[in-house]
């Protein structure tokens, strides 16, 4: 299966050539991979020398700054450990983003479309392969800031490499440690969190977490809400696996080293590199039949998806002429990626929820699935280098929102006064601690009643102050776009 | 500001989450006591 695509020779860049035409007459677009932070991933044929890539295709109005950022890191690294980048388009409204194609997909795609978790020896050669591209990124003054399973891409060789660099940030000279909160909650480092300042060995704690991930099919504290999550990665001791007699003592000391609380004692790519667990990995072609075992559930799952379209269109073109009509024209323009797409939906079967309900910030790529445990990102960069400069400006404009249910209990001792039984109105501090005396009034049931709707509320609000941002950030975002629609393909 | 709104919020809910999983418990230990 995976083999049919392979090319012998390396793609270095697009030809000139390529770059000047339209990207529809440079590239075949065969099916949709799945859908990544800022749009969708394509598998498309390369015209001019018959390799196959990914195409990542990101509408316009999208955070550009995050994606010119991923570009420019993609641009600069040359590793075989680290997926490359050929070139980008524009094309009408969406900017392709030309990629390497790895045709296995992420290792969580692998675990899903198994539903089963990898191997300890298979897990020593992804990790191998990850800690040299980890090493290569570091050594270039780079953190990814998003190691997870989801954006470690197998090729059909079974080698692993790092993808989705659209929070990674690069260090310099002058700002040796970050400060930007930004990641996937349960992935994320605690020096991270505490927005303490952080460097390459962030990624290193992740790391741990994602040998947990593949462990046991998802990172410690998956069960909990994220936002809980994120007070007990910094509180908690270091996590670890939760049945350690089905591990070997090399592997746990592995996993012991990558998730060192202090990030000063903790250890560093290159000397992991040496672990004895790393040290014992095995060849890649370890992997070759996990590889196939996945693909070809992938397989069959689109050809299930495609006779299940299939049949749904004979159906509807017996049913009625106009429905048919309109079902035959979206087959013949995006005929495949209707099939992937809905083997996308078929593989939804994770539980734990995203950090912001609505936000599309997944883990993507080359040949990724969406993923049910979305990343996070708080501080956008341009924020960063506003507290670099001019950041007391921030303070004195701050109104923090106040929670709804901080409205509600204010609302609910007012009625009471109104009601005439209280007369502490002058001692109601709101967003204070002694609001949530009104808890003891309330029924057992009630009590449970309002923690369960908790999760649910505090989601809703967060979005709402998500969507607030939003909308400040749009005229920038447009002018941007105006500025980039007079841009050429580079 | 975002980063603040967001994390004055969070905190909040903790707090009452807290708050909440205390009076539970109280009332749990309570009706422990009365039995």
């Amino acid at each position: 299966v995976q083999m049919r695509n392979h090319p012998r020779r390396q793609l270095k860049k697009l030809s000139e050539d390529s770059l000047t035409k339209q990207p529809e007459e440079v590239f075949d677009v065969l099916e949709k991979l799945g859908e990544g932070s800022y749009g969708c991933v394509f598998k498309a044929h390369y015209k001019e020398t018959g390799e196959i890539v990914a195409i990542k295709q990101v509408p316009v109005e999208s955070d550009l700054q995050e994606i010119i950022k991923e570009i420019s890191i993609m641009q600069q690294c040359n590793s075989p450990h680290v997926v490359r980048y050929y070139g980008s388009y524009f094309k009408n409204s969406d900017l392709w983003i030309v990629m390497e194609y790895c045709g296995a997909g992420s290792v969580s795609d692998i675990i899903r479309l198994r539903n089963k978790t990898i191997t300890e020896e298979e897990i020593a050669t992804i990790l191998q392969s990850t800690l040299k591209g980890l090493e290569y990124l570091h050594f270039m003054r780079k953190i990814h800031r998003d190691i997870k399973a989801g954006n470690i891409l197998l090729n059909s060789e079974g080698q692993a490499k790092l993808a989705d660099f659209g929070v990674a940030g690069q260090l310099t000279d002058t700002m040796a440690k970050r400060n930007t909160v930004i990641g996937t909650p349960f992935w994320m480092a605690p020096e991270v969190i505490q927005e303490i300042g952080y460097n390459c060995v962030a990624d290193i704690w992740s790391l741990g977490i994602t040998s947990i991930e593949m462990s046991e099919g998802k990172p410690p504290y998956a069960d909990i809400h994220p936002m809980r999550a994120i007070f007990m990665i910094p509180t908690n001791p270091p996590p670890t696996f939760r049945n350690p007699d089905l591990w070997s003592p090399s592997f746990q000391d592995f996993v012991s080293q990558c998730l060192v609380k202090n990030p000063e004692n903790r250890a560093a790519a290159t000397q992991l590199l040496q672990h004895p667990f790393i040290r014992a990995a095995k060849p890649n072609s370890i992997l070759r039949a996990l590889i196939t075992d996945a693909m070809e559930i992938k397989l069959k799952r689109q050809e299930e998806a495609e006779q299940r379209e299939q049949e749904d269109e004979d159906n509807s073109d017996e049913d009625e002429v106009d429905q048919g009509t309109m079902v035959r024209a979206g087959t013949g323009d995006l005929g495949t990626v209707r099939a992937a797409g809905s083997l996308v939906g078929s593989l939804g079967g994770g539980t734990a929820r995203t950090m912001i309900a609505h936000d599309d910030d997944d883990d993507d790529d080359t040949g990724t699935m969406r993923s049910q445990l979305g990343t996070m990102v708080i501080n956008s960069d341009d924020e960063e280098e506003e507290e670099a400069g001019t950041m007391k400006r921030r303070d004195e404009t701050m109104q923090p929102a106040k929670p709804s249910f901080l409205e509600y209990f204010e609302q609910k001792e007012k009625e009471a006064n109104s009601q005439g039984g209280g007369t502490n109105a002058d001692n109601r501090r709101p967003a204070n601690e002694g609001d949530l005396e009104v808890v003891s009034s309330w029924s057992v049931e009630e009590l449970r009643l309002r923690l369960a709707s908790l999760d649910p509320q505090m989601e809703q609000e967060i979005e709402e102050i998500r969507q607030r941002y939003q909308t400040k950030r749009q005229p920038i975002l447009d002018a941007i776009e105006a500025k980039k629609r007079r841009q050429q393909n580079f | 500001l975002f980063m603040k709104e967001l994390e004055h919020i969070v905190k909040s809910y903790e707090a009452y989450r807290q708050a909440l999983l205390s009076e539970v418990e109280a009332r749990k230990q309570r009706q422990q006591w009365y039995a």
